[in-house]
């Protein structure tokens, strides 16, 4: 899902 | 990584930095919630738990090892720490913070990206973030007088998630899949909860007085 990619952010 | 985000984590960073000099320097946390401190040793743990699952980058390992770690150093500091434990305002310090926990965590169970346990505690962590701050707000109005280590501490807490927004806009006209609206809401949220501490730390800073908020 594209939510896991976007987990780049602390 | 864009400057807007690398300004917001290095301002997150800064405000952690200050507290601990604080600490430090002056051996007393008075002036310092312990609840707001709780909250956010609370918000980190439930954010980074792919700390040792999902590998993004070492500055994103580091920075997230860095912030669980000052968070329950701070948290160990003015719980057990012989001597600055006693200049802890435990009888100002009085919201119900257990209260955001629940109705924080609550509202990640029904508002998130995934029904799965990861996904409901990074919309928690996302959602407490943005209340975190205020058992800190609640005691600096009532303790009256603001120590300047302890003001720009609360300074750069709120300026950092304000750069995250400006990183949010930018990756949102820069990425064509972009869309992170939990964090994006939860943000302005978080930013607008320290509006009137912003106004009154300007007043301070243009007047060259003492920070003093209103009771």
């Amino acid at each position: 899902n594209d939510s896991a990619d976007f987990k780049d952010e602390l | 990584m864009n400057i807007f985000r690398l300004a917001g984590d290095m301002t997150h960073l800064l405000s952690i930095i200050v507290l601990l000099l604080k600490i430090y320097a002056t051996k007393s946390c008075s002036g310092i919630s312990l609840k707001t401190q709780e909250l956010y040793a609370l918000v980190f743990l439930a954010r980074y738990l792919d700390l040792f699952t999902d590998f993004i980058s070492v500055y994103n390992t580091i920075m997230k090892v860095v912030f669980i770690a000052s968070s329950l150093a701070i948290v160990w500091c003015m719980r057990l720490h012989p001597l600055v434990k006693r200049s802890y305002d435990k009888e100002l310090d009085t919201f119900r913070h257990y209260f955001l926990i629940g109705g924080t965590f609550v509202l990640a169970l029904v508002l998130n990206e995934k029904f799965t346990l990861q996904e409901i505690l990074w919309a928690f962590s996302i959602y407490l973030e943005a209340v975190a701050i205020l058992p800190q707000l609640v005691l600096l109005q009532r303790s009256g007088n603001v120590d300047n280590l302890t003001g720009q501490y609360v300074f750069f807490l709120g300026a950092y998630r304000a750069f995250y927004i400006l990183n949010w806009i930018y990756r949102y006209l820069t990425e064509p899949r972009f869309t992170r609206w939990i964090a994006c809401v939860s943000g302005i949220v978080q930013t607008g909860i320290y509006a009137d501490f912003f106004y009154y730390y300007f007043i301070s800073w243009k007047n060259n007085s003492k920070l003093k908020l209103p009771a």
